[in-house]
């Protein structure tokens, strides 16, 4: 099973 | 004052429809370089970066930067009333509250004019680092289109696994399972319908075909499409415009439990 990740996960606020 | 008009007015209206069903709203950034677009879905999964070159414009003019803030929704209802051959101009003043679109038919004897209110919007922008990825793949995009269509009977999940011997998209589900791979093109006639794959590691990852699917409402913006990717970051899903600039969309994977 996968689960979904979210993007903010791997980019940094700006 | 801030004013781009383009020729190519079809641009934007396509634009619109590769963005409209994954963001409801979105703020466009405009400085003398161009126009930019960054922005989230709602759920934080995927995000647009939109890139348009004030050189690629048929006349740009931007005295100061100027951030306008749109109902994603609004605009595509607007840029349906615009012919595929009219010339497109968005024209604001310095802090406006207001956007308008004119579109002129190519003879001029039609000029349309449509003003919209801008909404203040506080969105998240994401710093996104420069990648060298471990493998990429250009391909023809209504081919990648085809194959998301098709893969995402199968299962809400899609795996891309890129080889030195080519590419395959699975699919599982309920009903089956199904593989599509595709081979590097031998010899390149038209680099438009190649499969060019570069490659330093090989890499498997999962991705959710609906993402997937709203990415390939950019179709019709290239003939060519760029996939991107390393293990266990984003993807990456370019479509370039000609002359004027770029689509990319990331895509966070899906990471097995």
């Amino acid at each position: 099973l996968h689960s979904q990740e979210s993007l903010p996960v791997f980019f940094n606020d700006a | 004052m801030f004013e781009a008009r383009l020729l190519r007015g079809s641009i934007l209206k396509k634009v619109l429809e590769a963005i409209k069903d994954l963001l409801t709203q979105a703020t466009f950034d405009c400085d003398d370089s161009g126009i930019q677009l960054q922005a989230m879905d709602n759920s934080h999964v995927s995000l647009v970066s939109l890139q348009l070159r004030a050189d690629g414009f048929d006349k740009y003019r931007c005295d100061r930067n100027i951030s306008m803030g749109m109902n994603l929704n609004s605009v595509a209802k607007i840029l349906k009333c615009a012919g595929d051959k009219d010339t497109v101009t968005m024209k604001a003043q310095d802090n406006a509250d207001t956007v308008t679109f004119v579109f002129e038919s190519p003879n001029q004897e039609k000029v349309s004019d449509y003003e919209m209110k801008l909404m203040n919007l506080d969105l998240e922008h994401l710093g996104i680092p420069e990648t060298e990825y471990s493998c990429t793949i250009r391909m023809p995009s209504a081919e990648f289109a085809r194959i998301c269509r098709d893969l995402s009977q199968f299962g809400d999940s899609m795996v891309i696994a890129c080889t030195k011997e080519g590419v395959k998209f699975s699919a599982t589900g309920e009903i089956g399972s199904a593989n599509i791979k595709l081979a590097q093109t031998a010899s390149v006639d038209k680099e438009e319908e190649a499969v060019i794959i570069e490659m330093d590691e090989p890499v498997t990852l999962t991705f959710a075909c609906q993402y997937l699917n709203y990415f390939t409402k950019a179709t019709s913006l290239s003939p060519q499409v760029q996939l991107s990717m390393s293990a266990d970051v984003p993807l990456v899903v370019e479509y370039r415009i000609q002359d004027i600039g770029h689509i990319r969309y990331y895509l966070a994977p899906k990471i097995e439990d």
